[in-house]
């Protein structure tokens, strides 16, 4: 086989997909957020500087681009229909990788959940075998916050001590230990595999190992620069964040519907949890990375990383995504390809070695590959089938209901040359 | 011009005053679409009319409009859709 290739000539993929995560990152010049895996695998990839989303929702978004179509072709707003039964039978890109000969997996929350995947995260179709989906996954919204009367409560703002919290663990641990079992699973397979793994956080409530706290000093964390709604903001574009209002500690504030504005400390708080909980992520990242490099397929595998849309941290008045502002829109987007983005491995080489976030002896410089070419999420399907040696679909007709396979995005690869990016 | 890398967003809103739905509407609720184009050095949004029985949008009747220049405003904060000196922009984008 050539070099980084495995046996069938094509390389594997490692598709990671994050919840509400904003640029908010070390490796896209955030200078509070500690992110040292995120960042190391920015070093080794091109990242995107303005890559967007088609629409600030999860269901929408994950629809979009993981069938390459925009929501108006998808017709999936919400979160309350599966597109081959209400708007046309697309293939996915996992879908289309599994044609290819490809194992395909799924760790965590990768397609939306519920209806918007047909209840199976589209199994038998996208994937080879049955969905992970960890088993604390129905504790996220149930009273495990403790509040400071000692009991529990269904809190937004949620530090936990993981030993204390149902099974002892939570989400993404766990699916961090599913997606290692996988890869330690197919590492000497003779097909080459798509593993997607789907993290929660930073979505809300932010329910994340409290230790991670110990990292946002409360006198380091700022109120948004642009914190008050724009004067000449239609009303039609502005969100209430009705979400958020529901959590138990947020109702206690009587927040005024629907412009608020939150009180200022807990603003503060709020933005403290967004960003321990994007260091928390950034660990579970980070062990799967590290274990891909330990198994030995880091020079062999494309890594993908991405979010399904980014968070208003109190920008314009908003906590939330719900919204065309760029902070809901813009999404990180890291581009790993052995060989290309990075060379290949020597032997006896790491890659992705684990950091610690408690233990960063300065915070690291990133020297990786960038581009500030505008880019979709829709641009994903086929620039991952260029990648992988795929036949890149055709760009879709207009109207595409009854086109199976076809794309409404464009292939980026040429952007991930060198030569390319800054 | 022609070559301008682009990115396409969209939002869907039950009114045009913010009420319990407006982050989340339902299919059937949706009466106004946002439709975004950005570039590196602008974002323009237009709310228009939206038919959720026939997924139609109706770009002749408008109910929000914004416009950020990007450069001088990367957060978008002084919407310029109603600023005279930008009508010719505005009718291009459109």
């Amino acid at each position: 086989a050539p070099i980084g290739r495995s046996v069938s000539g094509h390389m594997n993929v490692l598709f990671i997909v994050i919840d509400d995560l904003r640029t908010t990152l070390g490796c896209y010049e955030d200078p509070l957020v500690k992110s040292p895996n995120i960042d190391q695998l920015a070093s080794r990839s091109t990242r995107f500087q303005n890559a967007f989303a088609q629409q600030a929702l999860c269901a929408p978004s994950r629809t979009s681009f993981l069938t390459s179509r925009r929501p108006d072709t998808t017709r999936l707003y919400d979160v309350g229909s599966y597109w081959r039964n209400h708007a046309g039978n697309y293939s996915t890109l996992p879908q289309y990788f599994k044609m290819n000969g490809y194992t395909t997996m799924s760790v965590g929350k990768v397609f939306h959940p519920g209806i918007a995947s047909n209840h199976s995260d589209d199994y038998p179709y996208s994937w080879s075998m049955v969905p992970y989906h960890p088993s604390t996954e129905e504790y996220e919204n149930r009273k495990t916050c403790k509040g400071k009367d000692g009991q529990l409560h269904a809190n937004l703002v949620c530090p936990v001590n993981v030993t204390e919290v149902p099974e002892g663990t939570l989400p993404d641990i766990q699916s961090t230990e599913e997606a290692i079992r996988l890869l330690k699973s197919v590492q000497n397979s003779t097909e080459p595999f798509f593993l997607a793994v789907g993290y929660h956080k930073p979505h809300i409530p932010f329910r994340y190992p409290q230790e991670f706290l110990k990292l946002y000093p409360m006198e380091n964390i700022t109120l948004a620069p642009d914190p008050d709604i724009p004067k000449r903001l239609p009303s039609v574009a502005y969100n209430p964040w009705t979400d958020i209002r529901k959590r138990e500690d947020v109702q206690a504030l009587n927040i005024s519907f629907p412009y608020g504005p939150i009180p200022k400390e807990f603003q503060l708080l709020i933005r403290q949890s967004y960003f321990a909980s994007v260091s928390y992520m950034d660990s579970q990242v980070g062990k799967v990375l590290s274990s891909l490099d330990a198994l030995g397929l880091a020079n062999n595998t494309i890594v993908v990383f991405t979010s399904d849309h980014g968070w208003s941290l109190g920008e314009h008045g908003e906590w939330a995504k719900y919204s065309n502002f760029d902070v809901a829109t813009k999404v990180p987007l890291l581009m790993y390809v052995p060989g290309l983005t990075s060379s290949f491995l020597k032997a006896g080489e790491q890659r992705f070695p684990f950091i610690d976030p408690f233990h960063l002896p300065q915070r690291q410089i990133n020297r990786g590959l960038k581009t500030n070419i505008v880019v979709e999420l829709v641009d994903l399907f086929p620039t991952l089938c260029e990648l992988a040696g795929l036949a890149v679909p055709q760009a879709c007709p207009e109207p595409s209901f009854d086109v199976e396979l076809c794309t409404q995005g464009k292939s980026i690869a040429k952007l991930l040359h060198p030569d390319a990016a800054v | 011009q022609d070559n301008e890398a682009i990115a396409y967003s969209q939002y869907p809103r039950p009114a045009d005053l913010p009420q319990e739905n407006s982050d989340l509407p339902e299919l059937e609720d949706i009466k106004v679409m946002g439709y975004s184009i950005r570039s590196s050095n602008y974002r323009y949004t237009l709310w228009v009319a939206f038919n959720p029985s026939n997924f139609t949008s109706d770009f002749q009747n408008v109910h929000g409009g914004e416009l950020y220049l990007l450069q001088s405003d990367p957060r978008e904060d002084n919407n310029l859709y109603s600023n005279h000196t930008f009508a010719d922009v505005n009718k291009t984008l459109f």
